[in-house]
């Protein structure tokens, strides 16, 4: 454990308590995307499948049950809340998710680190998807041009995970020897090079004040 | 090879 993979697990934290404070706390699903929700809802339940037979580490085998549970939970708000359905916006939140899951499961089965373990064939399928699986809510603030404080920062805070996830990749790859996870480098990469855009509009909107809302062109 | 790969992080 470094302080950035900490770091990053905290983030990821903190986009839940965010997410879930606006859905549930607020009982409002305005500008969230289900599509992405149940999207990072498939990516824990089959990369955490492990949780059956692998207690590696206690710190591990919390926050993973926390992730399946918080994401689930948001789920569950976000199609069978009264309040939350009135708010949700289905024919904006219309990104095409079949076009992220067929093919991440293709390369699933094709790429992954052992191709006789079913388990290491659902767990690159699970690495893949949540490199896009942030494509739908990106299509929907995109659509609404502009993003509501809250979710601005469970956005940020969302992207942040994965990129201080890369800066720990980084460390245990100068620090461990022989370290090398290329699936997780190659889609961590490009999970949070699709914030880019986001991260700037993000940092032009707050710099002039935390509670200012972030406008997307 | 398990070392490698193996499935520590989050």
């Amino acid at each position: 454990m470094n302080i950035f993979r900490f770091l990053g697990d905290m983030s990821h934290i903190l986009s839940f308590l965010l997410l879930l404070h606006k859905i549930v706390g607020g009982k409002s699903a305005a500008g969230i995307s289900l599509r992405t929700a149940e999207m990072y809802a498939i990516v824990f339940c089959t990369r955490y499948i492990d949780l059956l037979w692998n207690f590696a580490s206690l710190y591990n085998y919390l926050l993973k049950l926390l992730f399946i549970g918080a994401s689930l939970t948001i789920v569950y708000f976000m199609r069978y809340g009264p309040s939350q359905k009135a708010t949700y916006n289905a024919d904006e939140d219309a990104f095409p998710v079949q076009y992220l899951i067929a093919p991440c499961a293709v390369l699933g089965v094709l790429i992954n680190q052992d191709h006789s373990s079913p388990f290491e064939m659902v767990w690159a399928f699970s690495i893949y998807l949540e490199a896009v699986a942030i494509l739908p809510q990106l299509f929907l603030l995109q659509k609404q041009g502009e993003v509501e404080n809250l979710t601005s920062h469970y956005v940020f805070a969302l992207g942040a995970y994965r990129a201080l996830y890369l800066l720990n990749w980084m460390f245990r790859f100068m620090t461990e020897p022989d370290y090398q996870q290329r699936i997780v480098w190659l889609s961590g990469l490009v999970q949070t090079a699709l914030y880019c855009d986001f991260f700037y509009h993000y940092y032009q909107s707050k710099k002039g004040g935390l509670n200012k809302s972030v406008k997307l062109p | 090879e398990v070392a490698l790969h193996a499935h520590d992080e989050l």
